[in-house]
């Protein structure tokens, strides 16, 4: 059985001006974090009933709170899955998906079966790679795309920096330095 | 090309070939072009002064000189062109990045920045803010928002209730920003949606500034007792978005107002491994 009354308790006691602005002392902050984290895991249960009772389907639904830092163990690892995009809007939304992904390539398609462009995007500070496309979700509604690895192709990894390349992009930003040194700024 | 530039059927940014600094932010549905220049710096800590020993700390903000230093006056960058997206990958220095992007449809400019650990082995305590500055003439006003709701117009070194007599020219300038900062020559606006609540103020004409990070090194003695400075001594590193419309002033309302909602009530991702679930029914 699910439930949000722990989340709720933990929100109305991190109304304190503290808990907003993070101005509290260290341990007083991480036990603000250990409630919310506390109160959503019954809340996931919750979720994940209405959803299988609203989709018809009981799945083992996956939620990742570190999509912000490209982590999604699920969307990492598995070769196909599903993504149920919730609109709390009270208007239809198109909203951009990004999920971080193994190196391969995906076909996407839209709750009516239907291909939707998508791409694979390789990130060029931490060499992730993040798959994108566009999902379209009704009025306080949801939408369900379903991912699959295409067999045998793999995403074009970004070419290596050759040597001169390497060496090219390094006087390049010590020019800049120096540049930046030499002229006033 | 040596050109710097992305865009989508609604806004363009173009970035300093140089330095790798926005420059440039085009609305290219309304035909608007302002030149826009956005980079990090930060505060020095105040720890108290011949003027008055209060530090800066958790409850009090309090830069011990009124100019932020720059966390770097240039950017190594990277481009990713694809149909679905065009972003600049800028790289300010070891704890300071920020992606920069535009998707098709999109009539904003996405500002991803990533601060931390601050680094304070200099034993400085230090205040980032992500800063814009434009030719906007604006008077020595700007306009926050209050919780999202009512949107209020700030004047510098006044206060609308109190004849003010202003001692501290950045700190009495600052105000609480929940969704929004925007500043306006009366023709053309430019709003920044943030996605958690930060301080912001315009504290020159056409400039507006948000603060996304702190990392101080004193107690303000103002009840906390210890500094505000994550524990184990690592430093905490923080993401976060910062949404920016070009608009008319006259119709800028409608597009900050429906894009904050869409901020505040965002979707919401749940995922499942492929198919194949055991049909559900009340039953």
């Amino acid at each position: 059985a699910g439930d949000s009354a722990p989340l709720n308790e933990a929100m109305a006691v991190l109304q304190h001006h503290d808990a907003v602005s993070g101005t509290s002392k260290q341990h007083v902050a991480d036990d603000y974090a250990r409630q919310l984290a506390a109160g959503w895991t019954p809340c996931e249960v919750l979720l994940s009933n209405a959803l299988a009772r609203l989709s018809g389907s009981k799945e083992m639904f996956t939620f990742c709170h570190n999509l912000n830092t490209s982590l999604c163990p699920l969307s990492q690892t598995a070769k196909s899955f599903q993504v149920i995009v919730y609109n709390p809007l009270a208007r239809k939304v198109n909203r951009m998906v990004r999920l971080p992904v193994s190196k391969h390539v995906f076909l996407v398609k839209d709750p009516s079966g239907a291909v939707v462009p998508s791409d694979v995007v390789t990130m060029p500070s931490s060499n992730v790679q993040e798959l994108l496309f566009s999902a379209s979700v009704p009025a306080l509604g949801f939408s369900i795309y379903s991912v699959s690895q295409v067999p045998g192709w793999r995403s074009r990894p970004r070419p290596p920096e050759s040597r001169f390349q390497k060496s090219l992009s390094w006087i390049k930003s010590s020019f800049h330095v120096r540049s930046l040194l030499v002229k006033p700024s | 090309s040596h050109d710097l530039t992305i865009q989508n059927e609604y806004i363009s940014a173009r970035f300093d070939p140089d330095t790798g600094l926005l420059m440039e932010m085009k609305n290219l549905e309304q035909d608007l072009l302002l030149p826009v220049r956005q980079a990090f710096y930060w505060y020095n800590a105040s720890t108290g002064n011949q003027l008055s020993s209060q530090a800066s700390g958790a409850y009090i903000f309090r830069p011990n000189q009124q100019k932020p230093l720059f966390v770097s006056q240039w950017a190594q960058t990277r481009v990713v062109k694809t149909a679905l997206v065009q972003e600049v990958h800028q790289n300010f220095s070891a704890w300071c990045s920020q992606v920069v992007r535009l998707y098709p449809g999109q009539r904003h400019l996405e500002l991803e920045w990533t601060v931390g650990p601050i680094p304070v082995g200099d034993n400085w305590g230090k205040e980032v803010i992500s800063r814009f500055d434009t030719s906007l003439e604006t008077k020595g006003l700007f306009f926050t928002d209050s919780n999202g709701r009512e949107i209020l117009e700030r004047r510098r070194d006044y206060r609308p209730t109190w004849q003010l007599n202003q001692t501290e020219p950045v700190a009495g300038n600052y105000y609480p920003v929940n969704s929004r900062i925007y500043i306006t020559d009366g023709n053309m606006q430019l709003t920044v949606l943030t996605d958690r609540s930060q301080g912001g103020s315009s504290l020159s004409d056409g400039s507006m500034e948000l603060m996304v990070h702190r990392r101080l090194l004193r107690d303000d003695n103002r009840g906390v007792g210890e500094p505000l400075l994550e524990s184990e001594n690592t430093g905490l590193w923080v993401r976060g978005r910062h949404l920016v419309l070009l608009d008319k002033a006259r119709t800028a309302a409608v597009g900050h107002r429906l894009q904050a909602e869409k901020e505040l009530l965002a979707p919401q991702l749940v995922l499942a491994s492929g198919g194949g679930g055991t049909p559900y029914h009340l039953a």
